[in-house]
């Protein structure tokens, strides 16, 4: 049974095209806001998951160039080795030059994975040495009118899922934007007051944190907070899982997420999953450091159902209901 | 001034597992974990 790659994988979802080069060389990338970096693979990595993905050629482009600077990140089970070099990237038409990004040479646990690289839409790290994030740089070359992006998530599976670079548009969402301040500049964290189902609050309860993370699919929070909400909904644990009656959907109460004082529910159609016949719980644990302050990350679940800008002129995030 | 970028939604892997029956010790034993991929980053 191919096993471990899979298992090393985050959750996402969400991917786009770019192109990277003179004449432009196309990648399918995920756009994470829950890291900061662009990086693809390279023509020269010998790793079986670069065989399978679109790499860059940099003999091609008449824009590259490279340093001796290494690019070497590692995620749980996964790692990428390389260069950081710089060539002129396209998003759509929003075009980066010598925009600086990872070029792997050495990958590992990316084989099964349905998409080349991944393009980070964090803020900035204060440590990177000369990697500015593509969003930062299409800022400082006036590529963009407004130094604001935004998230429309479909339910559909295959389109209508979008993107959005210099401004908002309005189609995409009801009534108003609510804006909340990113609780620490530096990444997208905002604090939400409380997550209460039936009127009671069940995590959260003296405030907390959450990283909206395009990167993620699922809820994800702290072990005993999500076993709080796990019992409330009586999920049932099977093999690591939690699942549910799928006839009890439509009686299970949606979690609310309070935020700034105004309430984002997330009904039960949206944190339980139906496949194969099963319903799962989409709540899953994300293991705390110690003395670490609550936080969750709101992945897909939520941003499916909450239309998402993110300011970074004012260093806050706008949600409205998603049409 | 609005550039919009069309995305296509892929299967996660963990649908994927699910549908295997393979997500045995998935969430315990490769977490996603924040400050790991906050401290990826800084690696450039």
């Amino acid at each position: 049974i191919y096993h471990h790659p899979l298992r090393s994988y985050k959750d996402f979802s969400y991917i786009g095209n770019i192109n990277i080069g003179t004449p432009p060389q196309e990648f399918q990338v995920l756009f994470d806001t829950g890291s900061s970096s662009l990086w693809v693979p390279s023509i020269y990595c010998q790793s079986s998951s670069c065989y399978k993905h679109n790499s860059f050629v940099p003999c091609n482009s008449s824009t590259f160039k490279a340093t001796n600077k290494i690019f070497d990140t590692n995620y749980t089970a996964t790692s990428i080795k390389g260069y950081l070099v710089y060539d002129t990237v396209r998003i759509g038409n929003l075009v980066s030059v010598a925009q600086p990004f990872g070029l792997s040479l050495k990958e590992f646990g990316f084989d099964d994975v349905p998409f080349d690289g991944i393009l980070g839409l964090g803020y900035p790290r204060r440590t990177v040495t000369g990697a500015n994030p593509i969003f930062d740089n299409l800022w400082k070359q006036g590529v963009i009118s407004e130094p604001v992006f935004a998230f429309y998530l479909s339910s559909q599976k295959e389109n209508g899922s979008v993107v959005m670079f210099g401004g908002v548009n309005r189609a995409y969402y009801k009534g108003e934007l609510n804006w909340v301040p990113v609780s620490q500049v530096g990444s997208w964290h905002i604090n939400i007051d409380s997550i209460s189902m039936n009127g009671t609050v069940v995590a959260c309860k003296r405030g907390c944190q959450a990283l909206l993370d395009t990167g993620t699919a699922f809820l994800r929070g702290p072990r005993g907070s999500v076993s709080k909400i796990q019992k409330l909904i009586h999920a049932r644990p099977i093999d690591r899982e939690h699942v549910v009656s799928c006839q009890a959907i439509g009686t299970l109460p949606p979690a609310v997420f309070t935020i700034n004082g105004i309430d984002y529910p997330v009904p039960a159609q949206a944190y339980i999953q139906s496949l194969s016949g099963y319903c799962f719980s989409n709540f899953l644990v994300r293991p705390q450091r110690v003395n670490e302050s609550e936080t969750w990350i709101l992945g897909e679940v939520f941003l499916r159902l909450y239309f998402s800008v993110f300011d970074r002129g004012n260093n806050r995030i706008g949600l409205a209901p998603a049409v | 001034c609005m550039v919009i970028i069309p995305l296509r939604q892929m299967k996660t892997m963990r649908e994927t597992l699910r549908e295997r029956n393979l997500l045995t010790n998935f969430s315990e034993e490769h977490p996603y974990n924040l400050s790991q991929k906050a401290a990826n980053d800084q690696n450039i």
